[in-house]
């Protein structure tokens, strides 16, 4: 493994997004990974619909709440086509499906896997190098303060109650740490990112991890 | 400052103000708390941010609504055989 890999340098990871006043971070977080993936496989980096996931994925509760992995199933079951953001735009609130048709341009996910990968962040970063960002979900009580740095402390494992996109890793300094893309915007944390350290699963990072395959 | 920083309409004096101005003071100790434990350089800073004015529980409420899974135990890359 590379000691530093990080996804932005391939451009195939979104401008950081703002969910607003709505639950949203488990459709931005499966979105995030959908279109990065497709990059991966050559396409143009494309901006997905998060509002279709939203409104769509019947199972989740839309700005009430959701899961990553939940909301995988559902569009590997349905092999629903995503499509791009431009025509289903975000709007911060849980509104009724919109459908298209079977030959409308989009993107569906042909499989995925979600592992905890707690005890074995070495092979989690092997897994984000082989199949792109990552889905995951974390603790952030305490990211409501977050400014900048690596976390260390104040974040429990097993006690997930949001979802972010792992995008690269860096291991060259005193401490190795996560690169991570959050859903709040860039005036929070650094830029819209925050940064975990590796090892120990901090925050819960390793507790459910998801790799989508296009 | 704050206010006009991140583009709050909630007029001073307002029982609005008053509230928030006490979640305000609460984030100001949690800051203390949580970066007296940052004794490297590059560990994590806390202090004031959009999230400020807002309670724990109004945080929690608003944005932080994962409904967790449980997932299976990575047990390595499955290989032919």
């Amino acid at each position: 493994l590379p000691a530093r890999f990080d996804w932005r340098d391939k451009a195939v990871v979104a401008p950081v997004q703002n969910q607003g006043a709505c639950g949203s971070c488990w459709a931005f977080s499966v979105v995030g990974a959908m279109q990065a993936d497709h990059a991966i496989g050559g396409s143009q980096l494309e901006q997905l619909s998060v509002q279709q996931v939203l409104d769509c994925s019947y199972q989740n509760a839309g700005c009430s709440g959701g899961s990553p992995s939940r909301a995988l199933s559902w569009l590997n079951q349905t092999k629903l086509k995503l499509v791009p953001r431009s025509e289903y735009p975000y709007k911060a609130k849980t509104g009724i499906c919109h459908f298209f048709s079977q030959s409308h341009e989009g993107v569906s996910v042909k499989d995925f896997s979600t592992y905890d990968f707690s005890g074995q962040e070495e092979a989690m970063m092997g897994q984000l190098v082989a199949h792109g960002p990552l889905a995951a979900i974390v603790d952030a009580v305490s990211w409501q303060d977050y400014l900048g740095g690596i976390i260390q402390y104040h974040c429990s494992s097993h006690w997930s109650n949001h979802a972010v996109l792992i995008i690269g890793y860096d291991t060259t300094g005193d401490i190795p740490y996560w690169i991570v893309q959050n859903s709040w915007g860039t005036t929070w944390g650094d830029e819209g990112y925050v940064y975990i350290k590796i090892g120990g699963n901090i925050c819960g990072i390793a507790d459910s991890v998801a790799a989508v395959f296009l | 400052a704050f206010r006009a920083h991140f583009h709050r309409t909630y007029e001073v004096d307002s029982e609005e103000f008053n509230r928030r101005r006490v979640y305000f003071q609460n984030a100001t100790e949690r800051h203390a708390y949580l970066n007296s434990f940052s004794t490297m350089s590059q560990s994590a800073k806390y202090g004031i941010n959009q999230f400020s004015d807002l309670s724990q529980k109004e945080f929690k409420d608003l944005y932080l609504r994962v409904v967790p899974d449980k997932a299976p135990i990575f047990s390595g890359l499955k290989t032919p055989g």
